[in-house]
């Protein structure tokens, strides 16, 4: 009978991961749900926007069918009804679940993430999801601002939490009643960190020292990229710190100080991402879930730390749209374990010490796109593929534009020997 | 068993950057930049793009990236204009 499916789905996130050969990170939790899965190197997004990513692979289609390359249109009005890959998990037995951000809120979902159509239950939007671009970080004068860099007190926060943390408690809580219910599911979680503004548990701070972090190691505009391709960073220079900054448009460049800045915030922002997956994959542990529940993780895309004197993401290059990609399967990427075995203990970032984690046990090298999530997970839950789109299907409502990407699950190679000795047994 | 591509894109309102060019509503859209990865290298093509009815004129480029992953990981070089890569590129397209 099908296995459950936990999609974890994160904003902005670069493979800035112990797992991808980071070695200043801290995510001992992501790296653990690495060394069990097939975990893919190269793997590209279609767009690297939040909105048009996310609905080509929630479709299994391109931008060029979702005709979605900016935040104002549903394809479902605008291009064509395309089936979502959670609505045809649901259409095939199971209860789909969405917590915190998995379609792009707004327009382009029906101002519903899609509900009915993809999900079993309205969605689950952290309530203090409001609060994120109010002024809640603390300057150096006390005052408070919408800052970029804005590590927190949590205690001092609207309802006293941040978005995340409410994202992970929801996602726990539908676990248990999933588990009670002995309901199939499909459960999808979008965390909003390490999108901007960069606001998460100021502790994290303390993790990545100011003078271990360095520049891009090549932060500068390239002589020969043709000036279209250049994105000028819009988003990030209307902050209240870096408005303060007072840089040119459109090159900049950000003052070096700052750019460091930059870097450790988004760090920071990583390791309190990966104890957000951590609580929740110890959660599949407790209730009983980790033997019969497929966990894929990904990003809608990347975001650039100052590479090509570039930030944030709407770009075409590598370091915009490359993203992590893994697939956690029972009994195939690792062998069953016993019923109180556990899988994924919770490793704290604090304490825990990097390189204790081996690399993905099995690496695939070969270059994929989201836009075969759809497909990929219905062949790994063992549902009908869907069928591949024809040239033109905008009146076609099932079909995809990506291929699955299981096939290469058995081309991986499995890391057994170790090309970074800190980081393996 | 052919080795797989990656595709992506990306919209922009004109040819040198402005305020909207990270993020242009869909009418602003003049020119859209197609990428093509391999695992040996990056190409993208910026090509014009006609917003009314959704179509990408590939004859009118106005601009284009080529970067060898082997010698340029970081995408620093862009190769696309010189000549060594001329039947490289002849071969791609």
């Amino acid at each position: 009978d099908g296995m459950n499916i936990l999609f974890i789905v994160v904003d902005d996130l670069r493979p800035v991961l112990g797992c991808y050969g980071d070695k200043l990170v801290k995510s001992p939790n992501i790296d653990q749900l690495a060394s069990q899965s097939v975990v893919f190197s190269n793997a590209y997004a279609q767009q690297a926007v939040c909105a048009p990513s996310r609905v080509s692979f929630l479709t299994g289609r391109r931008p060029d069918t979702t005709r979605l390359y900016d935040f104002y249109s549903y394809w479902r009005v605008h291009a064509g009804n395309y089936s979502t890959m959670p609505q045809y998990f649901k259409e095939n037995g199971y209860v789909t679940l969405s917590v915190g951000k998995v379609f792009h809120p707004g327009v382009s979902s029906n101002y519903s993430d899609d509900y009915p159509y993809s999900w079993s239950i309205p969605p689950f939007h952290p309530s203090t999801e409001k609060y994120e671009n109010d002024k809640t970080c603390r300057g150096k004068d006390g005052k408070l601002y919408a800052n970029l860099l804005c590590p927190v007190n949590v205690t001092e926060m609207p309802s006293g939490t941040l978005p995340d943390i409410q994202s992970t408690e929801e996602a726990i809580r539908l676990l248990n009643v999933m588990k009670s219910k002995k309901q199939k599911f499909f459960l999808a979680v979008g965390y909003h960190k390490p999108h901007i503004p960069l606001r998460y548990p100021q502790e994290f701070l303390k993790l990545y020292p100011l003078e271990n972090i360095t520049l891009a190691p090549d932060p500068w505009v390239p002589e020969k990229l043709p000036s279209v391709a250049y994105n000028p960073w819009t988003d990030i220079r209307q902050r209240d710190d870096v408005e303060a900054l007072n840089v040119s448009f459109p090159y900049g460049p950000l003052p070096d100080d700052f750019q460091r800045q930059i870097r450790q915030n988004y760090y920071a922002a990583v390791s309190y991402l990966d104890m957000q997956v951590g609580l929740l994959l110890n959660a599949l542990d407790d209730i009983g879930l980790s033997n019969s529940t497929i966990v894929v993780f990904t990003a809608d895309h990347g975001w650039s730390l100052g590479e090509h004197g570039e930030w944030a993401k709407y770009s075409n290059f590598d370091v915009a749209t490359r993203v992590p990609l893994m697939f956690y399967v029972p009994g195939v990427t690792t062998s069953s374990v016993g019923q109180r075995e556990r899988v994924f203990p919770y490793l704290d970032p604090f304490s825990h010490i990097s390189g204790l984690v081996p690399q993905g046990k099995w690496r695939s090298k070969k270059v994929v796109e989201l836009v075969s999530l759809f497909s990929t997970l219905a062949e790994l839950a063992g549902l009908q593929l869907p069928p591949t789109c024809p040239e033109t299907s905008f009146h076609v409502a099932l079909c995809t534009e990506g291929a699955s990407i299981v096939r290469y699950f058995n081309a991986s190679e499995e890391k057994d020997e170790c090309d970074e000795p800190y980081r393996c047994f | 068993d052919e080795e797989p591509v990656a595709f992506s894109q990306y919209p922009r309102p004109a040819d040198t950057p402005q305020w909207n060019s990270d993020k242009p509503k869909l009418k602003d859209i003049r020119i859209m930049g197609y990428s093509m990865r391999t695992s040996d290298y990056r190409y993208t093509v910026w090509v014009q793009f006609n917003p009314n009815n959704f179509s990408a004129n590939f004859e009118d480029i106005h601009a284009g990236e080529l970067y060898m992953v082997e010698t340029d990981p970081n995408q620093d070089c862009n190769v696309y204009n010189s000549t060594s890569h001329g039947h490289f590129l002849k071969k791609i397209l």
